[in-house]
Protein backbone atom coordinates (compact mmCIF):
# COMPACT_ATOMS: atom_id res chain seq x y z
CA UNK A 1 0.00 0.00 0.00
CA UNK A 2 2.87 2.32 0.70
CA UNK A 3 6.63 2.60 -0.76
CA UNK A 4 8.61 5.02 0.34
CA UNK A 5 11.93 5.20 -0.91
CA UNK A 6 14.85 7.97 0.11
CA UNK A 7 12.26 10.53 1.43
CA UNK A 8 14.31 13.41 2.87
CA UNK A 9 12.47 16.88 3.92
CA UNK A 10 14.69 19.86 5.06
CA UNK A 11 13.17 22.51 6.49
CA UNK A 12 14.59 26.00 5.59
CA UNK A 13 15.69 28.21 8.68
CA UNK A 14 16.77 31.57 7.24
CA UNK A 15 19.38 31.98 4.30
CA UNK A 16 22.06 29.69 6.17
CA UNK A 17 20.29 27.38 8.14
CA UNK A 18 18.35 24.35 7.79
CA UNK A 19 16.68 21.39 9.94
CA UNK A 20 17.06 18.09 8.23
CA UNK A 21 14.04 16.26 9.44
CA UNK A 22 13.64 13.31 7.54
CA UNK A 23 16.80 11.77 5.86
CA UNK A 24 16.68 8.98 2.86
CA UNK A 25 14.25 7.20 4.49
CA UNK A 26 12.95 3.79 2.93
CA UNK A 27 10.63 1.41 4.01
CA UNK A 28 7.02 -0.15 2.18
CA UNK A 29 4.44 -1.05 4.38
CA UNK A 30 1.71 -3.63 2.95
CA UNK A 31 -2.37 -3.34 2.94
CA UNK A 32 -3.51 -4.65 6.37
CA UNK A 33 -0.52 -4.17 8.33
CA UNK A 34 -0.61 -2.51 11.61
CA UNK A 35 3.03 -0.39 12.27
CA UNK A 36 4.05 1.60 14.90
CA UNK A 37 6.50 4.21 14.49
CA UNK A 38 8.74 5.45 17.49
CA UNK A 39 11.57 7.60 18.07
CA UNK A 40 13.34 10.72 20.12
CA UNK A 41 11.12 14.52 20.45
CA UNK A 42 11.94 15.97 17.33
CA UNK A 43 12.96 12.83 15.20
CA UNK A 44 11.26 13.23 12.52
CA UNK A 45 7.55 11.28 13.44
CA UNK A 46 4.93 13.79 12.24
CA UNK A 47 7.06 15.07 9.44
CA UNK A 48 6.91 11.61 7.92
CA UNK A 49 3.50 11.29 8.91
CA UNK A 50 2.47 14.23 7.17
CA UNK A 51 4.28 13.15 3.88
CA UNK A 52 2.61 9.70 4.44
CA UNK A 53 -0.95 11.23 4.50
CA UNK A 54 -0.36 13.57 1.46
CA UNK A 55 -0.46 16.54 3.42
CA UNK A 56 3.01 17.98 2.70
CA UNK A 57 5.71 17.03 0.23
CA UNK A 58 9.26 15.23 0.20
CA UNK A 59 12.33 17.16 -0.88
CA UNK A 60 13.63 14.04 -1.73
CA UNK A 61 12.97 10.73 -2.60
CA UNK A 62 9.25 8.99 -3.68
CA UNK A 63 6.14 8.56 -2.15
CA UNK A 64 3.74 5.64 -3.87
CA UNK A 65 0.27 5.18 -2.24
CA UNK A 66 -1.73 2.37 -3.75
CA UNK A 67 0.02 2.11 -6.72
CA UNK A 68 0.61 6.10 -7.37
CA UNK A 69 3.30 8.39 -7.28
CA UNK A 70 2.25 10.81 -4.85
CA UNK A 71 4.60 13.12 -5.34
CA UNK A 72 3.21 14.03 -8.97
CA UNK A 73 -0.27 14.88 -7.90
CA UNK A 74 -1.49 18.09 -7.77
CA UNK A 75 -3.35 19.73 -4.95
CA UNK A 76 -6.81 18.59 -5.79
CA UNK A 77 -6.12 14.69 -6.73
CA UNK A 78 -4.30 15.22 -2.88
CA UNK A 79 -6.99 16.34 -1.39
CA UNK A 80 -9.22 14.12 -2.89
CA UNK A 81 -7.48 11.13 -1.89
CA UNK A 82 -7.11 12.20 1.29
CA UNK A 83 -11.30 12.49 1.60
CA UNK A 84 -11.38 8.81 0.29
CA UNK A 85 -9.06 6.69 1.90
CA UNK A 86 -6.86 8.26 4.40
CA UNK A 87 -7.98 9.10 8.05
CA UNK A 88 -5.69 11.57 9.99
CA UNK A 89 -5.56 12.18 14.19
CA UNK A 90 -3.39 15.15 14.35
CA UNK A 91 -0.88 15.73 17.18
CA UNK A 92 -2.32 18.76 18.40
CA UNK A 93 -6.08 17.70 16.82
CA UNK A 94 -6.63 20.35 14.31
CA UNK A 95 -10.07 20.87 15.02
CA UNK A 96 -12.40 23.75 13.90
CA UNK A 97 -12.54 25.84 16.65
CA UNK A 98 -15.97 27.30 16.26
CA UNK A 99 -17.56 23.45 15.56
CA UNK A 100 -19.05 21.48 17.67
CA UNK A 101 -17.94 17.84 18.54
CA UNK A 102 -20.55 16.39 16.30
CA UNK A 103 -19.64 19.21 13.16
CA UNK A 104 -16.20 18.36 13.64
CA UNK A 105 -16.72 14.53 13.44
CA UNK A 106 -18.81 14.66 10.23
CA UNK A 107 -16.84 16.69 8.56
CA UNK A 108 -15.55 14.11 6.20
CA UNK A 109 -18.54 12.69 5.62
CA UNK A 110 -19.14 16.53 4.18
CA UNK A 111 -16.67 16.64 1.85
CA UNK A 112 -17.52 13.24 0.42
CA UNK A 113 -21.10 14.26 -0.06
CA UNK A 114 -22.77 12.39 2.22
CA UNK A 115 -26.34 13.74 3.14
CA UNK A 116 -26.93 15.71 6.28
CA UNK A 117 -29.02 13.17 8.23
CA UNK A 118 -26.79 10.37 7.32
CA UNK A 119 -24.03 12.55 8.39
CA UNK A 120 -25.43 13.10 11.72
CA UNK A 121 -26.21 9.33 12.38
CA UNK A 122 -23.12 8.18 11.97
CA UNK A 123 -21.41 11.26 13.79
CA UNK A 124 -23.81 10.22 16.94
CA UNK A 125 -23.04 6.67 16.46
CA UNK A 126 -18.81 7.34 16.61
CA UNK A 127 -18.86 9.70 19.33
CA UNK A 128 -21.36 7.02 21.05
CA UNK A 129 -18.45 4.32 20.71
CA UNK A 130 -15.74 6.55 21.54
CA UNK A 131 -17.60 7.62 25.11
CA UNK A 132 -18.80 11.02 24.56
CA UNK A 133 -22.33 10.75 24.64
CA UNK A 134 -23.80 14.14 25.96
CA UNK A 135 -20.84 16.44 24.52
CA UNK A 136 -21.79 16.20 21.08
CA UNK A 137 -23.17 19.49 21.09
CA UNK A 138 -19.68 21.13 22.95
CA UNK A 139 -17.07 23.49 20.93
CA UNK A 140 -13.60 22.43 21.47
CA UNK A 141 -12.90 25.07 24.12
CA UNK A 142 -16.07 23.34 26.15
CA UNK A 143 -14.00 19.53 25.54
CA UNK A 144 -11.35 18.31 27.61
CA UNK A 145 -8.28 17.39 26.40
CA UNK A 146 -9.20 13.79 26.19
CA UNK A 147 -12.10 14.43 24.84
CA UNK A 148 -10.90 16.77 22.07
CA UNK A 149 -8.44 13.63 21.46
CA UNK A 150 -11.30 11.43 20.63
CA UNK A 151 -13.21 13.73 18.74
CA UNK A 152 -10.29 14.17 16.66
CA UNK A 153 -9.74 10.02 16.81
CA UNK A 154 -13.79 9.88 15.40
CA UNK A 155 -13.34 12.48 12.45
CA UNK A 156 -10.48 9.93 11.22
CA UNK A 157 -12.70 7.05 11.12
CA UNK A 158 -15.86 8.32 10.11
CA UNK A 159 -15.41 8.24 6.19
CA UNK A 160 -13.89 4.29 6.62
CA UNK A 161 -10.58 4.64 5.05
CA UNK A 162 -8.90 2.07 4.33
CA UNK A 163 -5.56 3.83 5.79
CA UNK A 164 -5.55 5.47 9.24
CA UNK A 165 -2.41 7.63 10.51
CA UNK A 166 -2.46 8.15 14.05
CA UNK A 167 0.12 10.98 15.76
CA UNK A 168 -0.27 10.25 19.35
CA UNK A 169 -3.55 9.07 19.46
CA UNK A 170 -3.65 8.44 22.86
CA UNK A 171 -1.51 10.94 24.77
CA UNK A 172 -4.18 12.54 26.44
CA UNK A 173 -5.95 10.15 27.67
CA UNK A 174 -5.93 7.82 30.65
CA UNK A 175 -5.42 3.87 30.68
CA UNK A 176 -8.64 2.60 30.37
CA UNK A 177 -9.70 5.19 27.73
CA UNK A 178 -6.36 4.13 25.33
CA UNK A 179 -7.18 0.52 26.28
CA UNK A 180 -10.76 1.07 24.42
CA UNK A 181 -9.09 2.71 21.78
CA UNK A 182 -6.56 0.34 21.03
CA UNK A 183 -9.65 -2.31 21.51
CA UNK A 184 -11.51 -0.36 18.38
CA UNK A 185 -8.21 0.44 16.19
CA UNK A 186 -7.36 -3.54 16.51
CA UNK A 187 -11.03 -4.52 15.85
CA UNK A 188 -10.87 -2.74 13.01
CA UNK A 189 -8.06 -4.02 11.52
CA UNK A 190 -9.03 -7.40 12.57
CA UNK A 191 -12.15 -7.20 10.64
CA UNK A 192 -11.94 -4.49 7.83
CA UNK A 193 -8.72 -5.13 7.36
CA UNK A 194 -7.67 -1.30 8.10
CA UNK A 195 -4.09 -0.39 7.73
CA UNK A 196 -2.80 1.27 10.24
CA UNK A 197 0.13 3.67 11.54
CA UNK A 198 0.51 5.18 14.93
CA UNK A 199 3.13 7.08 16.36
CA UNK A 200 3.63 6.28 19.99
CA UNK A 201 6.18 6.84 22.66
CA UNK A 202 4.17 4.18 24.70
CA UNK A 203 5.37 0.79 24.51
CA UNK A 204 2.17 -0.87 25.49
CA UNK A 205 1.01 0.88 22.44
CA UNK A 206 4.02 -0.27 20.58
CA UNK A 207 3.29 -3.67 20.99
CA UNK A 208 -0.08 -3.84 19.87
CA UNK A 209 1.32 -3.75 16.73
CA UNK A 210 2.92 -6.28 14.18
CA UNK A 211 5.84 -3.65 13.29
CA UNK A 212 8.05 -0.93 14.51
CA UNK A 213 9.83 1.74 12.35
CA UNK A 214 12.33 3.53 14.72
CA UNK A 215 13.36 7.09 13.96
CA UNK A 216 16.31 8.97 15.32
CA UNK A 217 17.46 12.72 14.12
CA UNK A 218 15.52 12.09 10.58
CA UNK A 219 16.84 8.54 10.19
CA UNK A 220 15.76 5.18 10.17
CA UNK A 221 17.07 3.64 12.75
CA UNK A 222 15.50 0.45 12.98
CA UNK A 223 12.64 -1.78 11.38
CA UNK A 224 11.72 -5.12 14.13
CA UNK A 225 8.88 -7.13 13.58
CA UNK A 226 7.16 -7.56 16.88
CA UNK A 227 6.88 -10.80 18.12
CA UNK A 228 3.61 -13.01 18.68
CA UNK A 229 2.87 -13.19 22.71
CA UNK B 1 0.17 26.38 50.89
CA UNK B 2 -2.58 25.43 48.98
CA UNK B 3 -6.66 24.98 51.19
CA UNK B 4 -9.31 24.11 48.81
CA UNK B 5 -12.84 23.24 50.81
CA UNK B 6 -15.82 22.69 48.77
CA UNK B 7 -14.71 23.74 45.24
CA UNK B 8 -17.48 23.40 42.95
CA UNK B 9 -17.83 24.35 39.58
CA UNK B 10 -20.64 23.96 36.81
CA UNK B 11 -20.21 24.88 33.24
CA UNK B 12 -23.52 26.14 31.97
CA UNK B 13 -24.73 24.71 28.47
CA UNK B 14 -27.78 26.15 27.17
CA UNK B 15 -30.18 26.94 29.74
CA UNK B 16 -31.25 23.66 31.51
CA UNK B 17 -28.25 21.59 30.89
CA UNK B 18 -25.05 22.13 33.27
CA UNK B 19 -21.72 19.99 33.29
CA UNK B 20 -20.94 19.43 36.89
CA UNK B 21 -17.02 19.57 35.99
CA UNK B 22 -16.18 19.84 39.93
CA UNK B 23 -18.12 18.83 42.96
CA UNK B 24 -17.84 19.59 46.42
CA UNK B 25 -13.39 19.32 46.32
CA UNK B 26 -11.69 19.69 49.61
CA UNK B 27 -8.04 19.35 50.11
CA UNK B 28 -4.89 20.46 51.55
CA UNK B 29 -1.43 20.80 50.20
CA UNK B 30 1.14 21.59 52.35
CA UNK B 31 4.83 24.22 50.79
CA UNK B 32 7.30 21.68 49.27
CA UNK B 33 4.66 18.97 48.67
CA UNK B 34 4.80 17.00 45.69
CA UNK B 35 1.80 15.52 44.46
CA UNK B 36 0.48 13.91 41.55
CA UNK B 37 -3.80 14.42 40.34
CA UNK B 38 -4.89 11.77 38.36
CA UNK B 39 -8.46 10.38 37.45
CA UNK B 40 -10.54 9.66 33.51
CA UNK B 41 -10.39 11.57 31.03
CA UNK B 42 -13.14 14.35 31.59
CA UNK B 43 -13.13 13.75 35.43
CA UNK B 44 -12.18 17.32 36.36
CA UNK B 45 -8.16 17.45 36.60
CA UNK B 46 -7.70 20.91 34.08
CA UNK B 47 -10.79 22.46 35.82
CA UNK B 48 -9.34 22.07 39.12
CA UNK B 49 -5.82 23.18 37.97
CA UNK B 50 -7.32 26.59 36.31
CA UNK B 51 -8.81 27.15 40.08
CA UNK B 52 -5.45 26.37 41.63
CA UNK B 53 -3.49 28.70 38.83
CA UNK B 54 -5.84 31.48 40.04
CA UNK B 55 -7.25 31.28 36.02
CA UNK B 56 -10.78 30.40 36.87
CA UNK B 57 -13.16 30.64 39.83
CA UNK B 58 -14.79 28.56 41.38
CA UNK B 59 -19.04 28.45 41.53
CA UNK B 60 -18.91 27.73 45.21
CA UNK B 61 -16.31 26.94 47.80
CA UNK B 62 -12.88 28.41 48.69
CA UNK B 63 -9.28 28.54 47.42
CA UNK B 64 -6.91 29.93 50.25
CA UNK B 65 -3.47 30.63 48.35
CA UNK B 66 -0.54 31.27 50.98
CA UNK B 67 -3.19 32.35 53.64
CA UNK B 68 -5.17 34.65 51.30
CA UNK B 69 -8.34 34.36 49.98
CA UNK B 70 -7.78 33.48 46.18
CA UNK B 71 -12.02 34.07 45.77
CA UNK B 72 -12.25 37.35 46.99
CA UNK B 73 -9.15 38.95 44.81
CA UNK B 74 -9.58 40.78 41.76
CA UNK B 75 -7.95 40.32 38.17
CA UNK B 76 -5.18 42.57 39.03
CA UNK B 77 -4.10 40.94 42.05
CA UNK B 78 -5.14 37.72 40.20
CA UNK B 79 -2.78 38.92 37.55
CA UNK B 80 -0.01 39.32 39.98
CA UNK B 81 0.20 36.18 42.26
CA UNK B 82 0.15 34.29 38.57
CA UNK B 83 2.90 36.12 37.67
CA UNK B 84 4.84 36.56 40.64
CA UNK B 85 4.07 32.73 42.85
CA UNK B 86 2.85 30.53 40.30
CA UNK B 87 4.03 28.32 37.11
CA UNK B 88 1.69 27.18 34.71
CA UNK B 89 1.98 24.57 32.26
CA UNK B 90 -0.97 24.06 30.16
CA UNK B 91 -2.81 20.72 28.81
CA UNK B 92 -2.14 22.17 25.58
CA UNK B 93 0.69 24.93 26.07
CA UNK B 94 -1.01 27.76 25.23
CA UNK B 95 2.35 29.30 23.33
CA UNK B 96 1.96 32.69 21.27
CA UNK B 97 2.00 31.67 17.75
CA UNK B 98 3.82 34.49 16.81
CA UNK B 99 6.27 34.65 18.89
CA UNK B 100 9.84 32.56 19.10
CA UNK B 101 10.51 29.79 21.69
CA UNK B 102 13.12 32.19 22.96
CA UNK B 103 10.78 34.81 23.04
CA UNK B 104 7.60 32.58 24.57
CA UNK B 105 9.93 31.21 27.67
CA UNK B 106 10.76 35.08 28.58
CA UNK B 107 7.41 36.34 28.17
CA UNK B 108 6.72 36.04 32.58
CA UNK B 109 10.20 37.97 33.05
CA UNK B 110 8.69 40.57 30.77
CA UNK B 111 5.67 40.76 33.11
CA UNK B 112 8.17 41.28 35.72
CA UNK B 113 10.37 43.75 34.65
CA UNK B 114 13.60 42.32 34.25
CA UNK B 115 15.69 43.55 31.53
CA UNK B 116 16.31 42.75 28.21
CA UNK B 117 19.77 41.69 28.48
CA UNK B 118 19.33 39.30 31.47
CA UNK B 119 15.75 37.63 29.90
CA UNK B 120 17.57 36.29 27.31
CA UNK B 121 20.47 35.01 29.05
CA UNK B 122 17.99 33.38 31.62
CA UNK B 123 15.68 32.13 28.38
CA UNK B 124 18.82 30.89 26.83
CA UNK B 125 20.03 29.31 29.88
CA UNK B 126 16.55 27.21 30.19
CA UNK B 127 16.07 26.23 26.68
CA UNK B 128 19.26 24.65 26.85
CA UNK B 129 18.27 22.41 29.92
CA UNK B 130 15.84 21.37 28.08
CA UNK B 131 17.31 20.26 24.85
CA UNK B 132 16.22 23.17 22.91
CA UNK B 133 19.34 24.95 21.76
CA UNK B 134 19.37 25.71 18.31
CA UNK B 135 15.73 25.64 18.48
CA UNK B 136 15.38 29.65 20.09
CA UNK B 137 14.08 31.40 16.70
CA UNK B 138 11.76 28.53 15.96
CA UNK B 139 7.87 29.57 15.90
CA UNK B 140 5.83 26.80 17.85
CA UNK B 141 4.95 26.17 14.22
CA UNK B 142 8.00 25.19 13.47
CA UNK B 143 8.94 23.00 16.46
CA UNK B 144 7.48 19.13 17.32
CA UNK B 145 4.93 18.48 19.64
CA UNK B 146 7.77 17.50 22.79
CA UNK B 147 9.54 21.19 21.42
CA UNK B 148 6.76 23.25 22.22
CA UNK B 149 6.08 20.93 25.30
CA UNK B 150 9.40 22.10 26.37
CA UNK B 151 9.05 25.35 25.76
CA UNK B 152 5.58 25.29 27.72
CA UNK B 153 7.85 23.58 30.62
CA UNK B 154 10.41 25.95 30.65
CA UNK B 155 8.14 29.14 30.54
CA UNK B 156 6.84 27.53 33.36
CA UNK B 157 9.57 27.75 35.59
CA UNK B 158 12.11 30.53 34.25
CA UNK B 159 10.64 32.76 37.09
CA UNK B 160 11.13 30.54 39.90
CA UNK B 161 7.63 30.01 41.19
CA UNK B 162 7.13 28.90 44.50
CA UNK B 163 4.22 26.80 42.85
CA UNK B 164 4.31 24.65 39.68
CA UNK B 165 1.18 23.52 38.41
CA UNK B 166 2.13 21.00 35.56
CA UNK B 167 -0.97 19.86 33.43
CA UNK B 168 0.19 16.33 31.56
CA UNK B 169 3.68 18.12 31.42
CA UNK B 170 5.28 15.06 29.60
CA UNK B 171 2.59 13.88 27.69
CA UNK B 172 4.18 14.61 23.95
CA UNK B 173 7.66 13.22 25.24
CA UNK B 174 9.51 10.07 24.99
CA UNK B 175 10.46 8.14 27.92
CA UNK B 176 14.05 9.71 28.31
CA UNK B 177 13.04 13.25 27.29
CA UNK B 178 10.04 12.56 30.07
CA UNK B 179 13.19 11.12 32.97
CA UNK B 180 14.81 14.43 31.74
CA UNK B 181 12.11 16.90 32.57
CA UNK B 182 11.08 14.76 35.76
CA UNK B 183 14.45 14.63 37.24
CA UNK B 184 14.90 18.26 36.91
CA UNK B 185 11.43 18.67 38.87
CA UNK B 186 12.91 16.69 41.51
CA UNK B 187 16.07 18.58 41.48
CA UNK B 188 14.48 21.69 41.78
CA UNK B 189 11.35 20.02 44.73
CA UNK B 190 14.75 18.87 46.44
CA UNK B 191 17.25 22.26 46.20
CA UNK B 192 14.62 24.83 46.44
CA UNK B 193 11.74 23.22 48.15
CA UNK B 194 9.45 23.94 44.75
CA UNK B 195 5.80 22.54 45.56
CA UNK B 196 4.69 20.46 42.78
CA UNK B 197 0.85 19.95 41.53
CA UNK B 198 1.33 17.33 38.32
CA UNK B 199 -1.58 15.97 36.87
CA UNK B 200 -0.78 12.61 34.83
CA UNK B 201 -2.22 9.38 33.43
CA UNK B 202 1.12 7.66 33.89
CA UNK B 203 1.54 5.37 36.71
CA UNK B 204 5.28 6.37 36.51
CA UNK B 205 5.31 10.12 37.20
CA UNK B 206 2.58 9.41 39.80
CA UNK B 207 5.08 6.99 42.13
CA UNK B 208 7.44 10.11 41.13
CA UNK B 209 5.08 12.24 43.40
CA UNK B 210 4.74 11.61 47.25
CA UNK B 211 0.94 11.94 47.05
CA UNK B 212 -1.92 11.10 44.64
CA UNK B 213 -5.29 12.52 44.72
CA UNK B 214 -7.80 11.01 42.34
CA UNK B 215 -10.84 12.73 40.82
CA UNK B 216 -13.88 10.46 39.41
CA UNK B 217 -16.94 12.53 37.90
CA UNK B 218 -15.58 15.68 39.60
CA UNK B 219 -15.52 14.15 42.92
CA UNK B 220 -12.07 13.39 45.01
CA UNK B 221 -12.71 9.83 45.90
CA UNK B 222 -8.67 9.48 47.40
CA UNK B 223 -5.88 11.03 48.85
CA UNK B 224 -3.00 8.42 48.81
CA UNK B 225 0.39 8.24 50.39
CA UNK B 226 2.98 7.01 47.98
CA UNK B 227 5.48 4.79 49.55
CA UNK B 228 8.97 5.59 49.53
CA UNK B 229 10.45 3.38 47.05
N1 LIG C 1 8.25 24.31 9.92
C1 LIG C 1 9.43 23.95 10.48
N2 LIG C 1 10.51 24.76 10.34
C2 LIG C 1 11.71 24.40 10.90
N3 LIG C 1 11.92 23.27 11.60
C3 LIG C 1 10.88 22.45 11.77
C4 LIG C 1 9.58 22.73 11.23
N4 LIG C 1 8.74 21.73 11.59
C5 LIG C 1 9.48 20.84 12.30
N5 LIG C 1 10.76 21.28 12.41
C6 LIG C 1 11.86 20.57 13.08
O1 LIG C 1 11.94 19.29 12.47
C7 LIG C 1 12.27 18.29 13.45
C8 LIG C 1 11.27 17.14 13.37
O2 LIG C 1 10.00 17.56 13.78
P1 LIG C 1 8.80 16.53 13.99
O3 LIG C 1 7.60 17.34 14.35
O4 LIG C 1 8.67 15.64 12.81
O5 LIG C 1 9.30 15.67 15.24
P2 LIG C 1 8.57 14.51 16.04
O6 LIG C 1 9.39 13.28 15.92
O7 LIG C 1 7.13 14.43 15.65
O8 LIG C 1 8.69 15.00 17.56
P3 LIG C 1 7.67 14.89 18.81
O9 LIG C 1 7.79 13.50 19.34
O10 LIG C 1 8.22 15.90 19.76
O11 LIG C 1 6.31 15.24 18.33
C9 LIG C 1 12.26 18.98 14.81
O12 LIG C 1 13.60 19.13 15.26
C10 LIG C 1 11.62 20.34 14.54
O13 LIG C 1 12.22 21.38 15.30
N1 LIG D 1 -16.21 25.45 28.93
C1 LIG D 1 -16.85 24.28 29.17
N2 LIG D 1 -18.18 24.17 28.94
C2 LIG D 1 -18.83 23.00 29.16
N3 LIG D 1 -18.25 21.89 29.64
C3 LIG D 1 -16.92 21.93 29.88
C4 LIG D 1 -16.15 23.12 29.66
N4 LIG D 1 -14.85 22.85 29.97
C5 LIG D 1 -14.81 21.57 30.38
N5 LIG D 1 -16.06 21.01 30.34
C6 LIG D 1 -16.42 19.65 30.76
O1 LIG D 1 -16.00 19.51 32.11
C7 LIG D 1 -15.48 18.18 32.34
C8 LIG D 1 -14.11 18.27 32.97
O2 LIG D 1 -13.18 18.81 32.08
P1 LIG D 1 -11.62 18.80 32.39
O3 LIG D 1 -10.95 19.51 31.25
O4 LIG D 1 -11.38 19.37 33.73
O5 LIG D 1 -11.28 17.26 32.41
P2 LIG D 1 -9.85 16.52 32.57
O6 LIG D 1 -9.94 15.68 33.79
O7 LIG D 1 -8.75 17.51 32.50
O8 LIG D 1 -9.80 15.56 31.33
P3 LIG D 1 -8.57 15.10 30.37
O9 LIG D 1 -7.83 14.04 31.12
O10 LIG D 1 -9.29 14.52 29.17
O11 LIG D 1 -7.75 16.29 30.05
C9 LIG D 1 -15.48 17.47 30.98
O12 LIG D 1 -16.52 16.51 30.96
C10 LIG D 1 -15.72 18.57 29.97
O13 LIG D 1 -16.54 18.13 28.89
MG1 LIG E 1 5.37 14.82 16.60
MG1 LIG F 1 -7.27 17.88 31.14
Amino acid sequence: LIQVEGLTKIYKQGENHGVVALRDVSFTINRGEMVAIMGPSGSGKSTLMHILGCLDKPDKGRYVLAGKDVTSLDTFELASIRNRYIGFVFQNFNLLGRATALENVALPLVYARVGRRERERRARKILQTLGLAGREHHLPNQLSGGQQQRVAIGRALINNPELLLADEPTGQLDSKASADIMYLLQTLHRERGLTIVIVTHEPDIAYHCQRILRLRDGRLVADEKVDEP
